[in-house]
């Protein structure tokens, strides 16, 4: 059997509003180290890859490892029912087809159950190669999300470039063009601003500006965003979960 | 200048 009680529920339902929009369903795959998913695309452009801690759960128990098939849309449908305070406990049998969510407020007066039918989902998974990255970048995610969406008014396709002291995104489109730059900036005062730059080599991708910005939809989770770049490989966009775990999505570069 | 699939970088041969 599987149950795990996440105090702060709201975390799940950040979680997949992160994702509901690039994914349409996904295996959430549970064990005893945790509760992971792994899914692309439709395009296989872009994938998600999500893990949450077994101790990042305030009660965890994984009794078999299991693959839990889920359509996001219907995932989060249910989870808009938690109230933001909530704490959310999931549970399943080993065999069950459906998982069951159950809300308690803070108080414990109101106790809500929904259970989701479960179903069987094709799903590959993917060997990602361990990488030393030529820069990792790491900024405000909600700098991040800004300089994003300034950017798509703009053009297409953003060319992150980094140095020493320095990242800049730049694009260009059929009205003019744009480029922000952020300097290396490591706040002592307020840690929540910093920007912080570690490189090996100076490196410049080019990447949609489509999928950033909806990569940015899970800003709420983390008050930092991570980027790690390498010539021609994937950009991997990491968002911390305090205490919990890690979301990180893939883009090829163009 | 076309997108690339991440199964050329992902996927073992």
């Amino acid at each position: 059997m599987f149950e795990a009680r996440l105090a702060q529920g709201a975390l799940l339902k950040k979680v997949v509003e992160a994702i509901k929009d690039l994914i349409e369903d996904a295996n959430f795959d549970c064990n005893n180290s945790g509760f992971s998913l792994q899914a692309m695309d439709s395009s296989h452009v872009s994938l998600v890859a999500l893990s949450l801690r077994a101790d990042g759960f305030e009660h965890y128990r994984c009794d078999r490892n299991i693959s839990m098939g889920m359509k996001l849309a219907n995932l989060s449908k249910i989870l808009k029912c938690a109230g933001n305070d909530d704490a959310i406990t999931m549970k399943s049998e080993d065999n069950g087809d459906t998982i069951t969510f159950m809300f308690e407020s803070p108080n414990q007066e109101r106790l809500s159950e929904f259970d989701l039918k479960l179903m069987d989902i094709d799903s590959e998974h993917l060997g990602i190669p361990e990488a030393e990255y030529d820069a990792t970048v790491k900024v405000p995610s909600s700098e991040f999300q800004r300089i994003v969406k300034d950017l798509a008014s703009i053009g297409d396709t953003v060319e992150i470039s980094v140095t020493k002291d320095a990242v800049k995104f730049s694009t260009s489109g059929d009205i003019g063009s744009a480029n922000i730059m952020c300097r290396q900036n490591k706040s002592v005062d307020k840690p929540e601003e910093s920007t912080e730059i570690d490189i090996n080599e100076p490196v410049a991708l080019t990447f949609a500006l489509r999928y950033l910005n909806s990569f940015a939809k899970a800003t709420p989770l983390s008050p930092h965003v991570v980027l790690k770049l390498s010539k021609d490989l994937p950009v991997v966009v990491e968002y911390h979960i305090p205490d919990v775990g890690r979301l990180g999505f893939y883009l090829a570069p163009k | 200048m076309g997108q690339k699939s991440l199964d050329a970088f992902f996927k073992r041969p």
